[in-house]
């Protein structure tokens, strides 16, 4: 473990909470992509098998249920609790398109061919492109509440820092994960227009960041 | 490689 891969662990954390707790206190999930919260519910119950067959650390197990557990709690207040307030016209992101083409290349890439192994690559994949429908939805709405942009700037961070986490580790243990920093850099790419948006819209107290 | 080594990231 080192402090940029704790400090990612933090943020996606603050992340995945913030949004919740927007969703929870208002009562409300306009402007969020439900398709996008499945996914990365998706993306954390393929990951997450190895919780029944290898003990990494009390860290490694405690953060994995909590992201399964408020993954599935924000997936539930969205199309449960609140869905009279879902945005399913904006929501219309074509799933489909990101599922084929992950599933084939997990078939195509991986470390070996068993079912955890296809599962893990499977997620690692679809989390590069999990967050691709609420981006969407922001450019289709064409603005984005405040305490949205915060969710998204917490998970781009999270990904930069797991970056950083990869030089890291490949110069202190010549550690590299091929099939994770080619896809976890693509899905950091996805956030870097948003960035620009965050700093130049949202953190000049625009309140909500809406698209040119 | 990278199937048989321990994967510690989340």
């Amino acid at each position: 473990m080192n402090i940029f891969r704790l400090a990612g662990d933090v943020s996606h954390l603050v992340a995945i909470i913030i949004l919740l707790l927007k969703i929870w206190r208002s009562k409300s999930c306009a402007g969020i992509s439900g398709k996008s919260q499945v996914l990365f519910a998706l993306v954390f119950s393929t990951r997450y098998l190895d919780l029944f067959t290898v003990f990494v650390s009390v860290y490694n197990v405690v953060m994995k249920v909590v992201f399964l557990a408020l993954s599935y709690a924000t997936v539930y207040l969205i199309y449960m609790r609140f869905r009279n307030s879902y945005d399913s016209e904006n929501d219309t992101f074509r799933v489909e398109f990101l599922l084929v083409p992950v599933i084939g290349l997990s078939f195509l890439e991986n470390y070996a061919f068993t079912p955890l192994e296809i599962l893990w690559t499977f997620s690692i994949f679809l989390e590069a492109v999990a967050i691709m429908p609420q981006l969407f939805m922001i450019t289709k709405t064409g603005e984005a509440e405040s305490i949205t942009t915060h969710y998204l700037f917490f998970l781009g961070l999270y990904r930069a820092l797991y970056i950083a986490n990869w030089v890291w580790r490949y110069h202190m243990e010549g550690f590299f994960d091929q099939i994770a920093v080619v896809s976890g850099v693509v899905q950091t790419i996805f956030y870097c227009d948003f960035f620009y948006l965050y700093v130049t819209r949202v953190l000049r107290g625009k309140g909500k960041m809406s698209l040119p | 490689n990278r199937q048989d080594e321990l994967k510690d990231e989340l």
